[in-house]
């Protein structure tokens, strides 16, 4: 699974994912990427977020519409509400990861597995790739 | 007049037990190559819709994420790919599930959210809208490489089940 979520410069967010799935899956089996409020999530008042994982758990979780809603209604931090909902999923025993750009422009990642590929850039002039 | 980019190419078992050297200089390549995609249009007043598709396109072309080319096989040993786009400010959005012949599906996605009233089109008929939009199509083979074809392999002789190889082959 690949995603990206970005902010512009006229403070406006967005969030994209595409994945082949998992290997081995049958009987029409879908995942998270899809599913928008699950894998793809993007809402100006709050952040916006692509999730790779257990599909399933992020399915049941509704990762994407849940963290903006932490966001948005109770004001938490990108990083307050990404852990929270990470949390929940392992609760259901689902690992993966997420990443997630805030109204103001800052930008998180997070992930309950050995590795996740990531990168970012911005106009700050940070740029990182990282995978272990 | 700030903007923020940041990617994924999926998460799992990815250790440096499990990923050679190599593979590692190939995926921090393609990486760059996909934030220097989206940067270009962040840095010059694009808008974040267009950068992150133009972000995950380039992803979606290189086999070393399970995405587009280098997807992770079903059982039937083809490759049916799922994407989705969505824009904070009008909250549109647009996706696609189980498409076998768009080379982008992230762009199919797009054009879901653009030119069709739904979210979310599947199967044949997200197949042919790509068609009726003149998106590029690309063979079911192209999406299949030597590596996932190995790894359906290896969880078919394992008798493992989707699950427990999702974690090994993210």
């Amino acid at each position: 699974t690949v995603g990206a979520v970005a902010r512009d410069m006229a403070g406006h967010l967005a969030a994209a994912t595409s994945t082949g799935g998992v290997t081995g899956k049958r009987w029409g089996r879908i995942g998270d990427s899809p599913i928008i409020g699950a894998g793809t999530w993007a809402d100006d008042r709050a952040c916006a977020v692509s999730a790779t994982g257990s599909g399933e758990s992020f399915l049941r979780v509704g990762v994407g519409h849940e963290i903006a809603a932490r966001i948005r209604l109770s004001g938490e931090s990108i990083d307050t509400a990404t852990t929270a909902v990470l949390a929940e999923v392992q609760g259901l025993g689902g690992t993966g990861g997420v990443i997630v750009v805030g109204a103001g422009g800052h930008a998180a990642w997070h992930f309950t597995t050995p590795g996740m590929y990531r990168a970012r850039t911005d106009s700050m002039n940070r740029r990182e790739v990282a995978i272990f | 007049s700030r903007w923020s980019l940041m990617i994924h190419g999926g998460s799992g078992i990815i250790t440096p037990d499990t990923l050679s050297a190599e593979g590692e200089a190939r995926a921090r390549a393609a990486l760059d190559r996909a934030l220097n995609a989206g940067e270009a249009i962040l840095a010059t007043g694009g808008s974040s819709l267009d950068a992150v598709e133009a972000a995950v396109r380039v992803l979606e072309d290189d086999p070393h994420f399970n995405a587009g080319r280098g997807s992770a096989l079903g059982l039937d040993g083809t490759a049916t790919l799922d994407a989705a786009i969505m824009a904070g400010d009008s909250r549109a959005a647009g996706a696609v599930a189980g498409v076998t012949r768009t080379r982008h599906p992230v762009s199919l996605a797009r054009r879901v959210m653009d030119e069709s009233p739904h979210v979310l089109l599947a199967g044949a008929g997200a197949d042919a809208f790509s068609l009726d939009q003149g998106l590029e199509q690309a063979r079911p083979d192209w999406f299949v490489i030597p590596e996932r074809v190995y790894q359906l392999a290896a969880m078919k002789r394992d008798s493992a089940d989707a699950f427990d190889v999702d974690m090994k082959y993210g």
